[in-house]
């Protein structure tokens, strides 16, 4: 069978000056992705790949670059899933790590359930050895600024990142 | 968000999501990206399917599942991913974006929202876009 792979980089309202660094962004996770399916591997190696990059790509809302809560600080949620044993896993609220992508996948692989959350799943990711990053190091200036204008003008929480909003969304 | 589903030389597919959420949320606020069902899924015998956009709104909708399940009753991938979007969008007026691919390869790229940045590459061709009806090509 042919592989193929496919990404997004998320939707909404987005910038014009964010377009080029969202395009470029994707095309180097496909890229990267569809690689490893022609080297015979597998598909949820090639997705957790993809998702990586995109995760360590400021210009995406996930890993580093992610937006903020109201209180200043990043919460990340990730899921995966594997169509061949429909085996699944996910993260919500995890903080200060890299790629919840491959915490997300470790839960699927190393626990008996699909959803960690928080304060759990920073526990969990500390005992598979991923380092906990200092708090802060996932925030960007952009992120930063997004959530100012979003204090200062309120707004819709549905389309954030046009000119009068430049965050992103979830 | 960010997103990715794979469909390997086994037959096998596979779906990624991740996120930060949306700006300004609520401390503790937990988004469909983390809802298997909703922010992802994949099964071997329907497609492969990872979502974008207004959060509170994919979940009351369990887009991913959604989309397959349009696949499922006779959908091309294109048409069961759009069909589920606009119904969204209809519904609780917020908007949303999924990529999908089918049991047997074909792509789907939808989206409600003004613009949601994709990529995929088929051979030697990396096919991408950002705007509605977009779709950009060149030669890897």
């Amino acid at each position: 069978m042919e592989p193929i792979l496919i990404v997004h980089g998320g939707a909404g309202d987005i910038k014009d000056s964010r377009v080029p660094d969202k395009i470029k962004g994707v095309k180097i996770a496909a890229k990267a992705g569809y690689k490893i399916l022609k080297n015979g591997g597998t598909a949820l190696d090639a997705v957790e790949t993809a998702v990586r990059i995109l995760e360590d790509d400021e210009s995406m809302n996930a890993g580093r670059g992610s937006v903020l809560n109201l209180d200043g600080e990043v919460e990340m949620d990730a899921s995966i899933m594997d169509g061949s044993t429909l085996a699944a896993g996910a993260v919500t609220i995890v903080r200060d790590i890299a790629h919840p992508i491959s915490l997300a996948r470790l839960v699927m692989e190393r626990t008996p359930h699909v959803l960690l959350a928080g304060p759990g799943a920073n526990k969990f990711a500390e005992e598979q050895g991923i380092p906990r990053l200092l708090p802060g190091s996932l925030i960007t200036p952009f992120a930063k600024e997004a959530l100012k204008e979003f204090k200062k003008k309120g707004g819709s929480l549905t389309e954030i990142g046009g000119k009068d909003n430049p965050g992103d969304v979830g | 968000t960010v997103g990715a589903v794979a469909l390997d030389s086994q037959g096998h597919l596979a779906a990624a999501t991740s996120t930060g959420g949306i700006n300004g949320k609520m401390v503790g606020r937990s988004s469909d990206t983390s809802l298997i069902g909703s922010g992802t899924y994949a099964d071997d015998e329907i497609g492969g399917v990872s979502t974008t956009g207004h959060g509170d709104s994919i979940i009351k909708v369990c887009m991913a599942y959604a989309i397959l399940k349009n696949i499922e009753n006779g959908s091309d991938p294109q048409k069961a991913t759009q069909s589920v979007l606009d119904k969204m969008s209809a519904k609780l007026n917020n908007t949303a974006g999924a990529i999908t691919i089918s049991k047997t390869g074909e792509i789907g790229v939808g989206f409600s929202s003004k613009r949601m940045s994709w990529a995929y590459q088929k051979a030697d061709t990396i096919y991408f876009g950002i705007e509605q009806e977009e779709v950009q090509s060149e030669k890897v």
